[in-house]
């Protein structure tokens, strides 16, 4: 919260925009400030008017270095926008950057995310610590089709304005903490020594040589990727990596996606009935791969690239209890199955499983 | 002489931290250097504040990880204090 709590005495709020950056077609400014609004209307009573020609609650324009607030802009980059908390006169006016690369798109800076923020100023809130938050100070990327206000917000917000007088109380993601003991993941690969944890629309980093996991948004390294990937494998034979989603895939080499994908995993050889792949390891020495769909699993040879007949087999008739699998990988040999909150340490030579254990016990905590 | 290039990457570096501490910090802007009062650097403990608040290792000391978030881009609004 802001120093003060201030906060508007109204729920019907006007605003008002005052220019437009060349740089976006003035129906997409409007489109995307109205989306930034709707944003925080969506979870309080707040309302939003737009007005003409006259004092409105939210100024906001598009400003050049010094523009007599005392605040001046620093050109492109660095400091992107600002706003003031609730009040009279310059209180609640969103300034914009004029010399940033404004988009509708994850090109430059999206004026939607960057807008939403500001107004969670103009409404009283200050910054968030919390990473996942669209108060933290930092600009980070979210595809504003997938955008949802994180519940660290909703809080936020709700407890200046109180509760939206919606029927249902709308709900946001929260950000993982690599040491909940909760914590369960959607995809897990090794990448160049690293292992890679999924979970929504974040990425956990672990490198063997570093003590602390770094959370990232998967958007930061991979802007072509959708959050939520369900699988992943390394291909450590051709430096590659696999990322799979409902009924397609991406290949990363080296640090990028590679052009051309995503592709059908019907090319790996999937019949149609496949809808999505839970999860996926390769083993490199064996050049097999091991695909994992509800309670079968389908076996692929990277050299012959096309997919081992037999399969689909039972997942327990040769991994052992180890139930449905949200994600694994291969690390010196062993294979880590993880289920829910449980993982699994699969001994594929003595083909047993050798360790059971919790979910983040590769975090250090 | 001219500057070796370390010791301009040091200025540089400094000067990064000092701005970003008093944009969004409320470093107080050093008017008077020659009546700094004893104690802790202040500029250290704004370090520390920001360190704390990015969940980063807290060392009063500008390392790579403090560094690369000073280089995000961001919200002109500070992190602490008032904005008015």
């Amino acid at each position: 919260f802001t120093a003060g709590n201030p906060k508007w005495k109204r729920n019907n709020l006007t605003y008002r925009i005052l220019n437009y950056t060349p740089k976006m077609r003035q129906a997409d400014v409007e489109e995307a400030i109205q989306k930034a609004l709707s944003v925080w209307s969506n979870v309080t009573p707040l309302t939003f008017q737009k007005v003409e020609n006259k004092e409105a609650d939210i100024m906001i324009s598009f400003a050049y270095r010094d523009h007599r607030d005392n605040s001046p802009f620093d050109g492109p980059n660095g400091q992107l926008a600002h706003a003031f908390q609730p009040g009279e006169g310059i209180g609640g006016d969103v300034h914009l950057d004029d010399e940033e690369f404004w988009t509708k798109d994850g090109r430059g800076y999206n004026l939607f995310i960057v807008a939403a923020h500001e107004l969670g100023h103009s409404l009283g809130l200050s910054h968030s610590n919390d990473p996942g938050a669209l108060m933290y100070p930092t600009y980070s990327y979210t595809d504003p089709k997938e955008f949802l206000l994180p519940q660290d917000d909703i809080n936020g917000i709700q407890a200046i304005y109180g509760k939206s007088n919606a029927a249902v109380q709308p709900t946001g993601p929260t950000t993982p903490q690599a040491c909940d003991p909760n914590l369960t993941f959607d995809a897990i690969t090794t990448l160049r020594g690293e292992i890679i944890f999924f979970k929504d629309r974040y990425m956990l980093r672990k490198h063997p040589e570093r003590a602390e996991t770094e959370l990232n948004f998967i958007s930061l390294l991979w802007p072509k990727l959708p959050s939520g990937i369900q699988a992943a494998y390394e291909n450590i034979e051709r430096d590659e990596v696999l990322f799979f989603k409902e009924s397609k895939y991406w290949v990363l080499r080296g640090y990028d996606i590679a052009p051309g994908y995503p592709k059908p995993i019907y090319h790996l050889g999937f019949p149609k009935t496949v809808k999505r792949v839970n999860a996926a390891y390769s083993d490199e020495t064996t050049g097999k791969t091991y695909f994992f769909i509800a309670d079968r699993y389908w076996r692929y040879d990277e050299n012959k690239k096309s997919m081992d007949h037999g399969y689909p087999k039972k997942i327990a008739s040769n991994f052992g209890k180890i139930g449905r699998v949200d994600a694994v990988f291969q690390k010196d040999g062993y294979v880590y199955f993880f289920h829910g909150t449980t993982q699994f340490q699969f001994d594929p030579r003595a083909k047993r499983i050798v360790k059971k254990t919790r979910s983040i016990s590769w975090f250090n905590c | 002489f001219p500057m070796t290039p370390e010791a301009e990457d040091e200025g540089k570096t400094l000067r990064l931290v000092e701005s970003y501490l008093q944009n969004f910090y409320n470093l107080q802007r050093d008017r008077q250097p020659h009546l700094r009062h004893h104690g802790e650097n202040p500029l250290a403990a704004k370090l520390k504040e920001m360190q704390a608040f990015f969940g980063l290792q807290v060392t009063g000391k500008p390392d790579l990880n403090t560094l690369e978030v000073m280089k995000k881009p961001r919200c002109g609004v500070p992190d602490v204090g008032r904005y008015v």
